[in-house]
C-alpha cells in the first residue's frame, strides 16, 4: 500500500480499496485544499465519494468532473486519480490553474459506479452497468448513462434488462445516478459538468436524445474545438468533437443532456484513448499519457468556464 | 472470475447505411451473446464487438455472407487480461 500520494503508482490500475485509500491520503496531505464527501451509497452499500477541491468561500461556482460511470472503462478511473494529484500539484504553481481554483471549487468523483468497478476486479472485467436487480428479470444492472431524466426511454436506450444499454425501470432508479442528481440540485452553482468515459476518442456536447441543437451550440462547439486542439498538441492523439447524436448515435437518458437541461451550460462528455486499438483493455503504460493529454482539454474547458461567467 | 479465453474483438467496417442496418440486425441476435464495445453508428465509423468463442464461427459467416469487412482487433481477450493482471501484481510487489 502506498504511504503517500507521492509513492502511489499512477501508471498501474488499482482496485476500489486502493483508490479509496488514495483519496484518504490526498485529503490528509492537503487538508486546506481537499476534502472527501460522501454523496450516497451504491446499490450494494458501498460509499460513493467525491473529492472537493476548494480554497475557501461559500458555495462558490463549481466544476464537476466524474470518471468511471461505466465500470469497465478502467483508464477513466485511473485518469481520475491522476487528475486529483495533478490538482494538488498545480495549485499555486500553474498561474492559469491557480486562478481557477482561487475562484471556483472542483468536485471530482473518481469511481462513479463502485459496485460495477468492484465487480470488474472480482468477477467480470467486462462489466459495464450497475449491479442492481430488476424485478421479473434474471439479468442484472442498468446502464447508468441511460438512466438520467433527459429523454428517458427514447431511442438509443434499451428496455431489455439483459441489454448493455438497459435504461432501468424509471429515470434516476439507480442510486449512483440519483446521488449525483441530488448533489447537483442541492449545490445550485455548478457551472461546468464533465463526464469522462473511454474509449473512441471523442469530446461531445448535448444532445444525445434529440436532433435539436442546444441553444449554446456555437459556443460549445468552439470550446470543444479548442479543448481538442489542446489535447492533441501533447501526443498527437486525434479526437473528434460534436453533439452526441450527430457524432456517434442517438443515446437517450444520458448524463450531460440532463445537466445541460438543468442549466449547466458547459456540459461535456469525453471518450478517452483507444490508441493501439485495445478498447477497454488499454495497457497501463498509457494511463499517464492519457491523463496528461486529457488534463489539457479539461484546463481549456475550466478556463473558459472561469472567464465566461453566466 | 469470468473466463474470456478465445473471445475475439472484431472491428467491422460498414460501408453504407444498409451495412450499418445489417450490423444492427446482428446486434439483435441475443443468443450470440455479443458485446458491442463500439456500436453501429454511421457508415465509415468502426464497429467493435467482442465475440464469445462459441459464436465466432457464426458471426464471421454472417459478416462474410453480407459482404461486411472486418479485422480481428483482439485475437484473444483473456491473454490481454492475463497481461493486465500480471502487470498489476508486478506493480504491487
Amino acid at each position: 500500500w502506498a504511504r503517500s500520494t507521492n509513492t502511489f503508482n499512477y501508471a498501474t490500475y488499482h482496485t476500489l480499496e486502493e483508490i479509496y485509500d488514495f483519496m484518504d491520503l490526498l485529503a490528509a496531505e492537503h487538508p486546506q485544499l481537499v476534502s472527501k464527501l460522501q454523496i450516497g451509497s451504491s446499490y450494494e452499500g458501498r460509499p460513493i465519494y467525491v473529492l472537493k477541491f476548494s480554497t475557501g468561500g461559500n458555495n462558490r461556482p463549481a466544476i464537476w468532473i466524474d470518471t468511471g460511470i461505466h465500470s469497465r472503462e478502467w483508464v477513466t478511473q485511473a485518469s481520475g486519480v491522476w487528475f486529483a494529484k495533478k490538482i494538488t500539484q498545480d495549485y499555486g504553481q500553474d498561474p492559469a490553474f491557480t486562478a481557477i481554483l482561487d475562484n471556483m471549487d472542483i468536485f471530482l468523483e473518481i469511481v462513479t459506479n463502485p459496485d460495477g468497478f468492484a465487480f470488474t476486479h472480482s468477477k467480470n472485467r467486462m462489466w459495464r452497468k450497475t449491479r442492481s436487480l430488476t424485478s421479473g428479470s434474471t439479468c442484472i444492472g442498468v446502464d447508468p448513462n441511460r438512466n438520467w431524466d433527459a429523454g428517458f426511454g427514447k431511442a438509443g436506450a434499451s428496455s431489455n434488462p439483459c441489454s448493455e444499454t438497459y435504461h432501468g425501470k424509471f429515470a434516476n432508479s439507480e442510486v449512483e445516478v440519483k446521488s449525483i442528481v441530488d448533489f447537483v440540485k442541492d449545490h445550485r452553482n455548478i457551472k461546468a459538468f464533465i463526464s469522462i468515459h473511454s474509449y473512441s476518442q471523442l469530446l461531445l456536447y448535448p444532445f444525445g436524445y434529440k436532433r435539436e441543437s442546444p441553444a449554446d451550440k456555437d459556443e460549445l462547439d468552439q470550446v470543444a474545438k479548442s479543448a481538442v486542439e489542446a489535447l492533441t498538441s501533447l501526443y498527437g492523439t486525434k479526437f473528434k468533437y460534436g453533439s452526441i447524436i450527430t457524432t456517434i448515435y442517438p443515446a437517450s437518458g444520458g448524463t450531460i443532456d440532463w445537466t445541460y437541461n438543468q442549466g449547466i451550460k458547459y456540459s461535456f462528455t469525453f471518450e478517452l484513448r483507444d490508441t493501439g486499438r485495445y478498447g477497454f483493455l488499454l495497457p497501463a503504460s498509457q494511463i499517464i499519457p492519457t491523463a496528461q493529454e486529457t488534463w489539457l482539454a479539461l484546463l481549456t474547458i475550466m478556463e473558459h468556464t472561469l472567464n465566461h461567467p453566466y | 472470475k469470468e473466463d474470456f479465453v478465445g473471445h475475439q474483438v472484431l472491428r467491422i467496417s460498414a460501408a453504407d447505411e444498409a451495412q450499418v442496418q445489417m450490423v444492427k440486425e446482428l446486434e439483435d441476435l441475443e443468443h450470440l451473446q455479443l458485446d458491442f464495445w463500439r456500436g453501429p453508428a454511421q457508415p465509415g465509423s468502426p464497429i467493435d464487438v467482442r465475440v464469445p468463442f462459441p459464436s465466432i464461427q457464426a458471426v464471421k459467416v454472417f459478416l462474410e455472407a453480407h459482404g461486411l469487412r472486418y479485422t480481428i482487433m483482439i485475437e484473444d481477450v483473456q491473454s490481454l487480461l492475463d497481461d493486465e493482471q500480471e502487470q498489476m501484481l508486478a506493480s504491487r510487489s
